[in-house]
């Protein structure tokens, strides 16, 4: 400001400059983004109004003087289709190294189009997808396996957990799932509507502890 | 605490609204709309050392340590946040996931003499 010369407006633009400033680093520091980040895929309105709703449920709040955050991430999947009864879904995420994360809930969503003539009974199963060889070849384990009975359409949510707590406790990046549809009750790549506005995603409720906030061993 | 007016100089709270919007923020920053940057500013001659603190006793407490060692009068303490609250903030990450959290201790809502 001294530099400036002595107007009251430049004064007070080099203020503006000097708080804004201040707020992108306090906001990147506090959100530990190494920058701005720049949201690549346009999700539509009503994809994300309606995950948001699912994340209103309930939330985790941080107590004051708490020394774990509370995070609620919803993580919208891309999907690949591996044969007519099984799919895969992939989901992206990034975390710090030194972040000690505790997952508190997670749940996959899906909309299924059930025929309403549909007799015969489906099942489905969802598989956690791990190693090398992706959706296809890697190893996997069961999360969940469910007789779907209600016919129509609607969405459903399918719990993760624990298992999507050894994701985040091991590697992190991209958490692959496979969804496998069993019965004589037809293939689950027609029943999944996988269309933008009803693309699969995944809410998550977590606490972490931040580097630094290890509590002291007595 | 005071909010800063033209016809002091005394500590108090100086409040700014930064608009997402006018830093190109917007794009990433689900909610909310802006943050409020307030900040402390202003002098903290003795006499008000520790006020309007945690508790008028800080101040007296404080106030008799001056008296006692006879701290040269010229001495200030400083202007600071006594009081803050967290930011909830729902975000895109950088893969594009929606984040929600409360960033503790981001809005200063009172500032005091230490």
């Amino acid at each position: 400001a001294a530099a400036e010369p002595l107007c009251p407006v430049c004064g007070a633009a080099a203020e503006r400059r000097l708080l804004e400033e201040t707020v992108k680093r306090q906001l990147l520091d506090k959100l530990r983004l190494p920058e701005r980040p720049s949201p690549g895929q346009h999700l539509p309105r009503a994809a994300l109004n309606r995950a948001l709703r699912r994340l209103q449920e309930g939330g985790t709040r941080t107590a004051p003087g708490d020394l774990e955050r509370g995070y609620e991430i919803i993580s919208f999947a891309e999907t690949e289709p591996t044969s007519p009864s099984a799919l895969g879904l992939q989901f992206q995420f990034s975390r710090t190294q030194d972040q000690d994360v505790h997952i508190l809930q997670a749940q996959l969503w899906l909309y299924l189009r059930l025929p309403r003539d549909l007799v015969a009974a489906l099942t489905l199963r969802i598989f956690l997808a791990s190693g090398e060889g992706g959706l296809v070849g890697g190893n996997r384990t069961l999360l969940s396996e469910r007789r779907l009975r209600a016919k129509g359409s609607g969405w459903r949510a399918f719990s993760l957990m624990p298992a999507l707590q050894s994701f985040f406790e091991g590697q992190h990046g991209t958490l692959r799932l496979e969804l496998e549809s069993g019965g004589d009750g037809g293939d689950l790549v027609a029943f999944l509507n996988a269309s933008r506005s009803q693309q699969p995603f995944l809410v998550a409720k977590a606490k972490v502890r931040e580097p630094g906030h290890q509590v002291a061993k007595r | 605490s005071l909010r800063c007016s033209q016809n002091s100089n005394l500590c108090c709270r100086k409040d700014y609204y930064v608009d997402f919007r006018d830093i190109g923020w917007n794009d990433w920053i689900i909610k909310p709309e802006g943050y409020q940057i307030n900040y402390c500013v202003g002098q903290c001659p003795l006499h008000v050392a520790g006020s309007p603190g945690m508790a008028s006793s800080f101040h007296t407490a404080v106030f008799n340590l001056v008296k006692a060692n006879n701290v040269h009068a010229s001495g200030h303490s400083c202007c600071v946040p006594t009081r803050r609250r967290p930011l909830s903030v729902l975000y895109f990450d950088r893969n594009s996931n929606i984040v929600k959290t409360d960033i503790p201790d981001m809005i200063v809502d009172a500032c005091g003499c230490s």
